[in-house]
């Protein structure tokens, strides 16, 4: 720091002229008047360098102290980015209580479904994961994509993303099935929905007959959706019938209104759970074991 | 007299002037020091 200041330069050379008590015959000759005069130039110099300094020094003071909120405003904002991913591990967990909340096993569902609050969603997701797009009257306020397969609404939810709700779905045979779905519509295009697969479904496209019966558009796809695109191999031939059933309350934006030959009588419901239950248990090899033997058991008893 | 009273007065100064240049070469060290932790 170089303030072209060297104060101590022609006071030093007074103050010896001045502590050296003898003077010299040169000195003698200048007056005193004049001497005052140099003392007072040198002091008016100092005073003016003085000012000088005090001036830089405050302008660097204000400097500084605006430079101090810069930084305590980086660092309050930073802290807010913190407690956004605390939101976002909020949400995962809210995700995940979703999974727990519908069944699903801790193993084969460790993965938060949810790709926007998921920070690595190679990680987290095992699952195979596809996409299918499906054009439908923007008007007609249901996420429900015809796929071919029966699906089971668990949640919905708004992102922050898009102005749109997401549904989230399961198939219909879980837990046997893993296979899960988001249905959002697009936020460039509201008239397209972007069903989001994840897993691959470890049964046949067909329904069982109790379904279809059920259904009004039996064997037809849903004239107001036709797909338009897959992006890889999702379940987007459709030709089956697909029943959705609402389990849960949707929360999100004008469900009101959604289409009522969509919507299946409470009696029926149970029927078709009942129906898929004993589906489920009939697959499985054991059971139909331990049923024979049950059922031998008491034959026999009773001979 | 008077001289010598100026020549306290231009040592009271000088010392003022040190201070005030140490002050400032400190304040510009934290300054600096800082602006290159905003960076």
């Amino acid at each position: 720091l170089d303030l072209n200041i060297n104060p101590s330069h022609n006071t030093i050379k007074v103050l010896k002229r001045e502590s050296s008590g003898k003077l010299a015959d040169s000195d003698v000759k200048v007056p005193v008047k004049q001497e005052t005069g140099a003392l007072l130039e040198e002091l008016n110099r100092i005073s003016a360098e003085n000012k000088k300094l005090t001036e830089m020094l405050t302008v660097l003071c204000e400097r500084y102290s605006s430079l101090q909120n810069q930084y305590m405003e980086l660092v309050s904002r930073n802290s807010g980015s913190d407690a956004t991913a605390a939101t976002s591990k909020k949400r995962k967990a809210e995700c995940e209580d979703y999974a727990t909340m519908i069944g699903f096993s801790g193993k084969a569902e460790s993965s938060c479904s949810d790709e926007d609050s998921c920070k690595k969603p190679k990680d987290c997701i095992k699952a195979k994961i596809s996409r299918a797009y499906v054009r439908t009257n923007p008007s007609d306020n249901s996420l429900i994509v015809r796929d071919g397969y029966q699906w089971r609404k668990y949640g919905q939810k708004v992102t922050r993303d898009n102005p749109s709700p997401r549904a989230y779905f399961k198939c219909s045979f879980a837990p046997s099935c893993p296979v899960k779905k988001k249905v959002q519509r697009s936020a460039e295009d509201p008239s397209i929905l972007v069903a989001t697969y994840e897993g691959e479904h470890n049964h046949e496209q067909h329904s069982p007959p109790a379904l279809s019966s059920l259904s009004p558009n039996n064997g037809t796809s849903n004239p107001r959706s036709a797909p338009v695109s897959s992006s890889s191999s999702a379940p987007a031939k459709s030709s089956p019938p697909t029943v959705t059933l609402e389990l849960m309350k949707p929360t999100g934006l004008g469900n009101d209104t959604q289409n009522p030959t969509q919507q299946v009588d409470e009696p029926a419901i149970q029927q078709i759970l009942v129906q898929q239950m004993a589906a489920s248990l009939t697959r499985d090899p054991n059971f139909t074991a331990a049923l024979a033997s049950a059922i031998s058991g008491k034959v026999l008893d009773h001979k | 007299e008077e001289s010598g009273a100026l020549v306290e007065e231009l040592n009271r100064v000088n010392e003022e002037n040190k201070k005030l240049t140490e002050m400032l070469a400190a304040m510009c060290e934290s300054y600096n020091a800082l602006q290159s932790q905003l960076t």
